[in-house]
């Protein structure tokens, strides 16, 4: 099985594959790495997990390393995603192009605010948070992306575990308890503020 | 010098120890692998980087582990913020409370829709994006956020490096072309999506 430190490099490298000139049809594990930040042993040893097909001399076929990254991480299959307030962040996310091409879609949003429901975001209508518990027992629903205010968060992630949502996405800023089984994943965009402050001063810091 | 993978789970590690309570003095590699979904030995030698100061049979100390990775982080240090494009996505960036206890101070907010300027967000007057060259010569900018259209992002990550602006977190769905000495950092929630995706069919693929 892979590690999960393996499994949150694989979008990174899928990413460097798709900027590749559609041209390149190989790519050396030194070349991955100094595209995506990383060190080249460790390319190799995360990319080994997926089967033997690096040659040596040659590397990666790139079509096909792409496909099997695509194909591990689960993208062939449609997963369906809803948000869960459309405020400033939530609209932001039901905006985002970004989705559709990895194999989500958004097929729902919600929140409180009587004055949200009816209008639209990214082209669906927000639905009043109280149909949520109704609308999965008729939608599949993967995942739950929670843009609400932090106080709001823990009641909505029990509302997304009880209606059977298997992972959760959780930007706000609190601390979650979900039942065992829940996949869930904290964002922060602190985090990647926190890392450009290591490389700003210039000098390797320890 | 750190490695960069070290250093991008450094902020995972802090925000761990964060959340341990306040009576908590010691932590083991184990429990802070077992937080953090990582794994025990690459733990330890992520924080070996950090200086030798775990103590065997007892884990390491969390305030003093805490302040070191704050210090490698360069938390320490006021790091002054501006937001490129105040639509939803900036808007929530400008009203995020996650940035001031990491150490990072919106200075300054900017967009080029006449409509929205003067408008305030996060307690910040917009400013249109003409003025942001002749505002980095008083001000010192060290990180700008993108939150533009994709079509706009080069240009403005063209003027944040022309104003001498270091560090640029862009979010816009683009691959930038930044001088070199210009540290970038690209954010995709989508990339936790697919995380996600792995782990949502219940096996372990490969
Ligand atoms: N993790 C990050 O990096 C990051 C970055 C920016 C913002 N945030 C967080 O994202 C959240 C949203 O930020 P924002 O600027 O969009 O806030 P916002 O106030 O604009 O939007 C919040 C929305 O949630 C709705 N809501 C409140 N309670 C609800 C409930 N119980 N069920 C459904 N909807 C509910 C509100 O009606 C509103 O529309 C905040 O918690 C903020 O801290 C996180
Ligand atoms: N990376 C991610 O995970 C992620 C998630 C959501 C949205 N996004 C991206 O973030 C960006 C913003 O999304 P949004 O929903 O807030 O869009 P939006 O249209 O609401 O906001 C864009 C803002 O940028 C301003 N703008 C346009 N050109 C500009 C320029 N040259 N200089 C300064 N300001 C300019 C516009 O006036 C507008 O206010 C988009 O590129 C979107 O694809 C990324």
């Amino acid at each position: 099985t892979l590690p999960a430190a393996t499994v949150e490099r694989l979008p990174r490298y899928l990413r460097c594959l798709e900027m590749l000139a559609p041209s390149r049809v190989t790519i050396s594990s030194k070349e991955l790495a100094r595209l995506s930040n990383l060190n080249a042993a460790g390319v190799r040893k995360d990319l080994s997990y997926l089967g033997s097909f690096g040659m040596r001399g040659v590397g990666y076929h790139v079509d096909e390393l792409a496909a099997r990254i695509r194909r591990t991480l689960g993208m062939t299959e449609d997963r369906t995603v809803v948000v869960i307030g459309i405020g400033n962040l939530g609209s932001a996310l039901a905006n985002y192009g970004g989705f559709g091409n990895r194999g989500f879609r958004i097929v729902g949003l919600y929140d409180a605010d009587p004055a949200k429901v009816g209008r639209k975001a990214g082209g669906i209508t927000i639905r009043p948070i109280e149909r949520l518990a109704k609308d999965a027992e008729t939608t599949d629903i993967a995942v739950g992306i929670i843009a609400t205010p932090a106080k709001a968060a823990q009641g909505v992630a029990a509302l997304l575990s009880e209606a059977g949502v298997p992972s959760i996405l959780n930007f706000a800023p609190t601390v979650l308890n979900v039942p065992d089984g829940i996949h869930l994943r904290q964002v922060d965009v602190a985090t990647e503020l926190q890392i450009l402050g290591f490389y700003m001063a210039g000098r390797n810091r320890t």
